[in-house]
């Protein structure tokens, strides 16, 4: 089973 | 005063028609520089960014920066009044526009619609791309990256890229059974062809196909596509717009729970 990563945080991290 | 002309109108209709599944209102931001826009799916796995320069307009004058909140869906309506060989021109006076005109005309000059699209205050996610050096780059034809996807997608809901020194490997495994396909490195004349790899660091990272499918959407815009791909990072995959710009689509990877 894989899941998809909230990429959210990833482009607030500037 | 804020106006962009573009000769070659079908582009934007391109453009637009290749993030309208993706997502549904973005805020573009015109500045001196140019017009730019950066916006995540509804699911925040992926994210669109838009980059089209000043340069690569027919006029182009912006006096200060605007914000313009659009509703795509809206404005893709309006774009299907603008002839592929139409220019299209943008326009607002405002400084805090609820409008933004519209503006499309045939090559004979003897044809010019009108139009005027009420914006939206979208509120703005404040988003940030790292600076990545990837490990592996890809560059391929767009085609058949398309082609690819397209095909593996009736056999899985994803793939994994495996890159090597020589060549890259998109392999699925589904409930009917498995498949691979291999492309090497090839420097053929023919873009169609033509394969180039990038390979600092071989990668191995899974993706979901129904994005890929919705990011190739763009085929029509560039000849070439580009995969930049880094362990644990978002793929990013990349239209160049001749001398426009470009668009890129950034993709979470699948990760194993």
């Amino acid at each position: 089973q894989m899941s998809q990563k909230n990429m959210t945080d990833y482009f607030k991290a500037k | 005063m804020f106006e962009a002309k573009l000769q070659q109108g079908v582009i934007f209709k391109k453009i637009v028609d290749a993030i309208k599944d993706l997502v549904k209102s973005v805020n573009i931001d015109a500045s001196t520089s140019g017009l730019s826009m950066q916006a995540m799916d509804s699911a925040h796995v992926a994210l669109v960014s838009l980059k089209l320069n000043e340069n690569g307009f027919k006029d182009y004058r912006c006096d200060r920066p605007i914000t313009l909140g659009l509703s795509i869906e809206n404005l893709s309506k309006i774009l299907k009044c603008a002839g592929n060989d139409d220019t299209i021109t943008l326009q607002t006076d405002e400084e805090e526009p609820s409008s933004l005109k519209f503006f499309f005309e045939n090559q004979q000059a003897s044809k010019i619609s009108e139009f005027s699209l009420n914006l939206m205050s979208l509120d703005s996610e404040s988003l940030g791309i790292p600076d990545t050096d990837y490990s592996s780059v890809i560059q391929m034809s767009s085609a058949e990256f398309s082609r690819i996807c397209k095909e593996l997608s009736s056999i899985s809901e994803t793939v994994e890229i495996e890159t090597s020194k020589e060549s890259v490997k998109f392999s699925v495994q589904g409930d009917i059974g498995a498949g691979s396909i291999t492309v090497k490195n090839n420097q053929s004349d023919k873009d169609v062809d033509r394969v180039d790899l990038q390979i600092d660091q071989p990668v191995k990272l899974t993706f979901a196909l129904r994005y890929l499918n919705m990011f190739n959407k763009a085929v029509s815009l560039s000849s070439t596509v580009s995969l930049n791909m880094s362990e644990e990072n978002p793929l990013m995959v990349e239209y160049k717009i001749d001398d426009l710009g470009s668009l890129r689509f950034y993709l979470a990877p699948k990760i194993s729970d």
